[in-house]
This record gives structure tokens, sequence and C-alpha cells, in this order.
């Protein structure tokens, strides 16, 4: 299976396609959840619309506790969109330790995070953009998103 | 040249893994 470390390292070129106002170069910048939840509300608005977006805090700033709360929150909204709309079910062993995101920005986990990001994208109606945008980047980032997405195909069958 | 043709190997795994994607409809990765 795909390192989730170097996962991370090449989600975040990944991520930082989508041109979201808030930084996101290092998991210490997607640690509060707030540049992923902008990142979701890119991929569907129509879901993770304006009043979802509200909820995520904008002023965690150095709080760990509040992080970790914006963290439950989008993890939430990837679970329910992945049943609700992609109709699949996300695994426990794609679930990550949100408070180890919040506290400490562990890149293995942030990965674990940004692949349920990924499965939204290459799921989505929007899916085309996503996938095109995927194939523009340097190959070896377009491997790994490959080879994370394969772990996904293989471990969630349809 | 051996390298050119790894490269062309791999550029080509690369756009068919994701021309499938784009092939599949809507909803689950699988």
């Amino acid at each position: 299976s795909v390192d989730k470390a170097e996962l991370c390292g090449s989600l975040l070129t990944w991520l930082q396609t989508f041109g979201v106002s808030q930084p996101c170069s290092s998991p210490q910048d997607l640690s509060s959840g707030l540049a992923v939840a902008h990142v979701l509300h890119q991929i569907d608005p129509s879901w993770f619309n304006e009043t979802w977006l509200l909820r995520i805090r904008d002023d965690t700033d150095h709080n760990w506790r509040l992080k970790v709360n914006n963290l439950k929150k989008v993890l939430q909204g990837l679970v329910e969109y992945s049943q609700d709309i992609l109709g699949h079910q996300v695994s426990d062993q794609h679930l990550p330790d949100v408070n180890l995101i919040g506290e400490f920005s562990d890149p293995a986990e942030l990965g674990k995070l940004l692949q349920l990001v990924l499965s939204c994208a290459i799921s989505c109606e929007k899916k085309q953009e996503h996938i095109q945008r995927i194939m523009t980047l340097e190959e070896s980032v377009q491997h790994v998103v490959m080879t994370a997405i394969q772990e996904l195909m293989s471990k969630d069958p349809a | 040249d051996p390298n050119m043709k790894a490269g062309a190997t791999s550029e080509g795994v690369l756009a068919n893994f994701f021309n499938s994607l784009l092939s599949k409809k809507t909803g689950s990765p699988g």
C-alpha cells in the first residue's frame, strides 16, 4: 500500500491546484481543516455548500482542540458524501485520526484524509475536470495519486 | 534509448489509468 506520508506530500501538491485562498503548502497549513473544507466546497459546492462551510471555524489559531473540531466536521462531511452521493462506504482503515492531525499535523494521518478528498474528486460529477487536472501534474506526483486511487479501488470494491 | 523507452512506458501507464477513470461512470472510485 502507498506510504501515507509520501502520499501527503503528493496530495498537497495536488491540493494546491485548486487555488483556494487558504495556504496549503505544508501539513501544518492543513491541520485546521479550513483549507480542506474550501477544496471540498470547490469539488461539490451544492453538498459542501456555504452553510456547511460556515460551520468550519477560521479562527482556530494554535488551539488544537478547535482544529480537531473542524477536522471532525470535515471528516463527517467526507464520509456522508461518500455514502449518500457516491454510494460507497468508507472503510475503517481509511479513516484518519483527526486528533493526530489537529494536534501534531501528522503527515500519515493527513495523507489518509487527503486520500478521501481525492476519492470524492475523482468520483463526483465534475470528476472529468479533476482527473484532467491531475494529469497535468508532474509524473512522480501522478504515480503516487494513481497508487492511492488503486488502493481505494482494491479495498473498497463498488 | 532505454531511458526514453521507460519514460514513455510510464507515461503511457499513467495516461491509460487516468483515461480509464474518465470513462467510468460517476460514483464509486471502484
